[in-house]
Formats: C-alpha cells, structure tokens, sequence
C-alpha cells in the first residue's frame, strides 16, 4: 500500500497571473512527483498540491524565490490516512 | 455488515463491497420503489450498479446523479450513498420528492469508477483515474471526466498517460464512461444529469472546453444560483456557481458538456466541501453535513425540472 509519510498539501496563493504561470511551470516538472489537488485556474484562487517529502525542499525554495505565499494545509498526508483507516476499523469493529 | 439500511453507518466510509451490499439492503426493503440495475462491467471485471427510484410508468422522463467518477472523492460515493437512504425515507414524507417521484424517475449511480475506488482501499488512497492500462506506456488509467465525446482532445487536458488528466486514446474509451453514454442513448429521456465530485465548493453547467456561453446559460445559472442558496442555507458552506470554464479553468471531454450535447439542458458538475483543510481526507464527520447541504440543492435542480418539462 502506497505510504504517504513526510508528504505534505500546500496550499499556494498565487497573486496574480505571472505567478499562477509560475506554479503552472511546476505542474509540468514529472520528476517533482506533483499531485494537484486543486490546479493553478486565476488569482486569487486557492492551489492545493500535495508534495513528496523528496521534492518539498526544492519546492518550498522555488515559491518562495518567487515570492509565491503558501501555508501548510496538511503537514503529513500520512497521519491523517491513519485517522481515515481508524475511524473505518474502529466503528467496523 | 449493517443488517438493514436503518443499522447502516452513514458517518464512516465504506468499502466497495459494503456499499454493494448497501445497495441490495436498500433494494430488498423498497423493492416497490428501488431496484438495482447493471449499465456494465468495469475495466477490471467489478459490476457498475445504478439504483433506479421509480414509482411505477414506463420509460418516464428521468434525472441522473452520480458520484465517486474520481475515486479518491470519498465524500462523494459517501453522500452518494446518503442520497438512496433520503429519497426512501422522503418519498410520501416530503412534498416536493414525492411529486418528482410520482412523475420522473431517479437513477443513482454511487460508485462510478469500482476499479479506482476499490484501489483507493486497497493500494494508493490518492488515485482519481480509472485503473485501465496504455499501450506503450507504464502509467496507468484515465481521467474518466476527460474521456467524454465533447471537446475531446481539446485544451483542457492531457495527451501524457502519466498525467492526472489524461483524456485516454479516445472518447469513451474508457468502459466506465461508455457504459454511462449506452445507458443515456439507450434511455433517450433522461432530463437532468448531476455529476459528483470533490473538493472546492462549486456548482457549475457547461461549458469547460469553450468560453462560449451554452445556449441555456441564463437559466442554468438561476437554477445553479438557488441551488447554492438552498445549500448555504443550512450550515453556511460557501459555494460558487458558473460555467466550467469561467468558474474553474478549460477542461475538455468533461461529463456534463457531453451530456448537455446530447439535449440533456439540466446537466450540472458539484464539487462538494471540503471547507478546511483536508482537502481529498474529509474527516467520516463531515461526510452527513455534506450530504444535508447538498441534497437541498439537489432537491431544487430535481424540482425545477419537474416544473420546466422540455
């Protein structure tokens, strides 16, 4: 079962249209391993993409050299999909 | 397993295996008003089951609802499954369901996309696509919401099989969407067409592969705009409403422009809450609220057609 330690959602508010075509640049980099749960649409607008624990340095880096805000939405997608799995077996149980 | 659909746990996620046994629950205590249908097997061999509510007639004007067509969207078959619960419990109790059920017929089709659910349990909570091989490629699946014959191959998808929105060789390649496109043709009265997904709080009509507007737009937009009111009305969760295109972004060979090419004037796209943080991991304690708010706009886009036959 695929694990999802150390990943982490980031929710990425892009200011305006250069730099949603800034986030739009990353979408395209396959080895980052990027899972937009929410893609780059317009300004304003909230992009969620969840990183591999590989690729969140580089990422965080590349935002912030760009001066692209972010927050932390889910500090390790992993502990959650555990609470998932308990709540499933717990009330199963 | 729940021994009927009263014992029946709405506030946790379930398994493939235990909404199909809801589903035959549900069926075996309404066999007057639900029965359950076939359309198709999926890529992988799972039966694809849809719930038919009818109170009787023959081939009688109908509306279409699905969920959990992206499978890592668990709040959708969850609320999918609410859905079937509410309209047995409604039919004869609420005004407003009764005179739809006493004219139109409602199909339900809770899990939409069996292989990547059942994949979402088993291997990798986070798959959205189909779980169908490609030729020459070692990434699988497809984005069964780009697959669909209406702006396919157009901007607003992706050509890569390793992409998340990857629109797959051809339209309706995908068995879980041609199933759903034989079942529609084969119907040929169906009126209203609600397609289910999560997250981002949003209700939108064709079109997303064209800026053009629909032909219908100013009355999808006020069926859309009293919907998300009759939403908000009851917890306050804030939704958007627009076309594809202009609330979202350029999205090719999605469900509903298929639908709505086919004459189908009331076909919708939900994307339900996550209001949070939690994105695709809704907490199981959101998953009835969910159900609530949405099942109000339901009612209304349900009612309007009632009262707007075409």
């Amino acid at each position: 079962k695929e694990n999802f330690a150390g990943h982490q959602v980031l929710r990425i508010s892009a200011a305006d249209e250069a730099q949603v075509q800034k986030v739009k640049e990353l979408e395209d980099l396959e080895h980052l391993q990027l899972d937009f749960w929410r893609g780059p649409t317009h300004p304003g607008a909230p992009i969620d993409v969840r990183v591999p624990f590989p690729s969140l340095q580089a990422v965080k880096i590349f935002l912030e050299a760009h001066g692209i805000g972010y927050t932390t939405m889910i500090e390790d997608v992993q502990a959650l999909l555990d609470e998932e799995q308990e709540q499933m077996f717990a009330l199963r149980a | 397993w729940a021994r009927s659909s009263d014992t029946f746990n709405y506030a946790t996620y379930h398994t493939l295996e235990e909404i199909y046994g809801f589903l035959d629950l549900l069926v075996a205590e309404h066999p007057q008003l639900v029965s359950k249908l076939q359309i198709g097997s999926s890529y992988e061999g799972r039966p694809i089951y849809v719930l038919k509510f009818s109170t009787g007639g023959s081939n009688r004007p109908a509306i279409w609802i699905d969920t959990g067509i992206h499978s890592r969207e668990w709040v959708t078959q969850a609320s999918g499954v609410w859905f079937a619960k509410k309209i047995t419990q409604d039919y004869g109790q609420d005004p407003t369901l009764t005179a739809i059920l006493d004219s139109l017929d409602i199909f339900l089709e809770i899990v939409t996309n069996p292989d990547g659910f059942a994949f979402t349990h088993s291997k990798n909570r986070m798959w959205r696509k189909t779980r169908s091989l490609t030729e020459g490629s070692s990434c699988v699946g497809v984005d069964p919401n780009r697959n669909w014959d209406a702006g396919f191959g157009l901007p607003g998808a992706s050509s890569n099989p390793c992409s998340e929105t990857y629109h797959g060789k051809f339209a309706n390649s995908e068995v879980e969407v041609k199933s759903i496109v034989d079942f529609v043709k084969n119907h040929g009265n169906i009126k209203a067409f609600i397609s289910i997904h999560s997250y981002s709080q949003l209700l939108m009509y064709p079109y997303g592969y064209t800026e053009e507007a629909a032909p219908d737009r100013d009355e999808l937009d006020q069926v859309a705009k009293s919907a998300v009111t009759a939403l908000t009305s009851l917890y306050g969760t804030k939704f958007e409403y627009g076309s594809i295109i202009k609330t979202i972004y350029q999205a090719s060979g999605t469900t509903v422009d298929w639908t709505y090419s086919q004459g189908i004037k009331y076909s919708f796209t939900f994307e339900l809450r996550d209001t949070g943080r939690y994105g695709f991991l809704l907490p199981a304690s959101q998953i009835v609220p969910t159900a609530q708010e949405t099942w109000l706009a339901l009612r209304i886009i349900m009612e309007h057609t009632l009262n707007h036959p075409y």
